[in-house]
């Protein structure tokens, strides 16, 4: 996955994310794909989530699927999570879960959705997202409506390992997650930081929107076999969009 | 960094001065309406209906993949999956049993997919 949370000169902030999943479940030698994310992309869905019959927030999910990776309350936040790899990863929380080891930890993608069920403002859903004990790791990556307000949020079971926030950000005017920790150089075979980083810097801020972001996101590796859709939110106008993503011919595995 | 060998090379297509994005395509994934303000279990009826033969490819992919390395995996998912079920929290466990329901799926299957990252991050 890549997220990256940008803003243009004017302090306008923009969210987007690819997900890319399916890796090593099988590959597809007659179409060069994996399968999962072949099956995935038929049942990308956007979501409006009502309470006492108003909009309260907008999602994409996969059908069948009631937590959430990507959410947007209007005029609050934006959320988007990315894997994060531990070796105290996930089978450890769900174990723990099962022997009542964790009965308080959330699955990832609850607390995610209860964030965005619960929280009204950017500082609140930072709080709850860092210090909630959960039951697998993950990066947070979080957008807020107003100039500065964005930040990654590295989780380990327990509490934050890392915070990155927009106004320390190394890039200036943007943050880019993929699923290494900012800081920490990404495997060799398995880096976007280097490409997104490259495109993101080529882009330049005053181009940071949806079509600017929306096509370093259509790059490689940042998009790749494993890439499923593009999702863009906006908190301050509301705006949500998901579009379908697939990276068909030579394109790199993952 | 790596550079990967051509064609798999990192591209910007920003240097082909190309536009991919068109945000007519945002119209091609559809929008749904999930209430809260109804009860957990007729929440994703809707969505489960109109969607049950995409959940049941995909879950039957991940035990095609599995099955070979591990025979008993229908059989570890509808037990081991279905067991842990009436432990998760509400509302979420009631919207996974009524998912099952619209969809005809096993409940151990729904409940597998919908833990799946916490089993993806091993």
């Amino acid at each position: 996955c890549t997220s990256i949370i940008a803003q243009d000169k004017d302090g306008h902030l923009t969210h987007a994310r690819n997900l890319d999943f399916g890796l090593f479940m099988g590959w597809d030698a007659t179409i060069h794909d994996w399968p999962i994310s072949q099956k995935l992309r038929k049942m990308i869905i956007n979501v409006n989530w009502i309470k006492d019959g108003k909009l309260l927030f907008k999602s994409n999910n996969f059908a069948g699927y009631v937590g959430i990776y990507n959410g947007l309350k209007p005029n609050a936040f934006s959320l988007t999570a990315d894997d994060r790899f531990q070796l105290e990863g996930g089978y450890y929380g769900i174990i723990k879960w099962l022997f009542g080891l964790e009965a308080d930890g959330k699955w990832m993608s609850w607390l995610a959705r209860e964030t965005l069920e619960t929280k009204a403002t950017y500082l609140d859903a930072k709080e709850h997202l860092m210090n909630t004990p959960m039951l697998s790791p993950v990066y947070f990556i979080l957008g807020g409506a107003k100039k500065d307000e964005g930040c990654i949020i590295a989780r380990s079971l327990n509490g934050t390992a890392i915070l990155s926030e927009m106004s320390d950000s190394p890039h200036g005017w943007y943050l880019l997650e993929t699923n290494y920790d900012q800081g920490t150089e990404a495997l060799y075979l398995d880096d976007r930081d280097t490409p997104g980083i490259r495109c993101m810097d080529k882009l330049t801020q005053k181009n940071a929107g949806f079509e600017g972001i929306f096509n370093v996101l259509s790059s490689r590796t940042n998009l790749n076999k494993l890439t499923t859709y593009t999702v863009l939110m906006s908190v301050e106008t509301a705006r949500f969009e998901t579009i379908l993503q697939s990276c068909p011919g030579e394109c790199y595995p993952w | 960094h790596v550079e990967l060998p051509a064609p798999y090379k990192d591209h910007c297509i920003l240097d082909d001065k190309q536009n991919l994005y068109d945000p007519s395509k945002q119209f091609d994934i559809p929008w749904f309406d999930v209430n809260l303000d109804l009860p957990p279990s007729e929440r994703w009826k809707q969505v489960g209906a109109a969607y049950k033969t995409q959940i049941a490819d995909l879950i039957g992919v991940l035990i095609d993949l599995i099955t070979p390395i591990f025979p008993e995996a229908v059989k570890f998912a509808d037990d081991v999956f279905g067991e842990m079920a009436p432990k998760l929290a509400q509302p979420y466990r009631d919207e996974i049993y009524s998912i099952s329901e619209v969809t005809g799926i096993p409940l151990g299957q729904i409940t597998m997919y919908n833990i799946f990252y916490e089993i993806f991050t091993v």
